[in-house]
């Protein structure tokens, strides 16, 4: 499972 | 996403793809600078760590993956390429880009959001990045005039971080607690650095003559 831990930006 | 920072993302795209294609199809690197590209190729790989452990969307992973593709792909033309690699001026690209590296890292050390090594490392490929584009102006200035390609390879990798800055304001009214220090600072330094480039670069659409 990926997990949403960090950026969102690139 | 909104659509400064999709701009920003597209302009980004766009500068890589405008140098990959001067590099692969007219097979010259004339006026690029190597020392930028390996600085660039750092970036990412110390940016992009996450892409194997959080997972953002499709659009996220897959631009992670141009962008580390084409970054390592232009330092390996321009070092090994038979052709290509005749047309990298050696003598002229010589700003000591390692003396950016050690910094950046001891900043990132000093200064960041979390004190984990993913974070101590992307807050270090942000200080490069902001940084990573003096070898290639510094290149530009000896080297005077440069193609149009080269020119148009410049203006939207300056251009994408500017948008971000926008994409940033937005989010910043738009969402609460969305504050960046560090993000915000890196990127408006990284822009400013442009400020001198950018003044030539509409003199010259003014003039219509090539970028002195």
């Amino acid at each position: 499972i990926w997990v949403y831990e960090f950026k969102d930006e690139l | 996403m909104n659509i400064f920072r999709l701009a920003g993302d597209m302009t980004h795209l766009a500068s890589v793809l405008v140098l990959l294609l001067k590099i692969h199809t007219i097979k010259s690197c004339a006026g690029v600078s190597l020392r930028t590209q390996e600085l660039y190729a750092i970036v990412f790989a110390t940016r992009y760590l996450d892409i194997f452990t959080s997972f953002v969307s499709v659009y996220n992973t897959f631009m992670k993956l141009v962008f580390l593709g084409s970054s390592f792909s232009i330092v390996w033309y321009m070092r090994y390429h038979k052709a290509v690699h005749r047309t990298y001026d050696r003598e002229q690209d010589t700003f000591r880009h390692w003396f950016l590296v050690l910094p950046c890292l001891v900043l990132a050390l000093l200064i960041h959001e979390k004190f984990t090594f993913l974070e101590v490392l992307w807050t270090f490929s942000l200080y490069l990045e902001a940084v990573a584009i003096l070898p290639q102006l510094v290149l530009l200035q000896r080297t005077r005039n440069i193609d149009n390609l080269t020119g148009q390879y410049i203006f939207l990798l300056g251009g994408y971080r500017g948008l971000y800055i926008l994409n940033w304001i937005y989010r910043y009214f738009t969402e609460p607690h969305f504050v960046h220090w560090i993000t915000w600072i890196a990127g408006l330094v990284q822009t400013l650095l442009y400020a001198d480039f950018f003044y030539y670069y509409f003199l010259r659409f003014i003039g219509g003559r090539g970028v002195e």
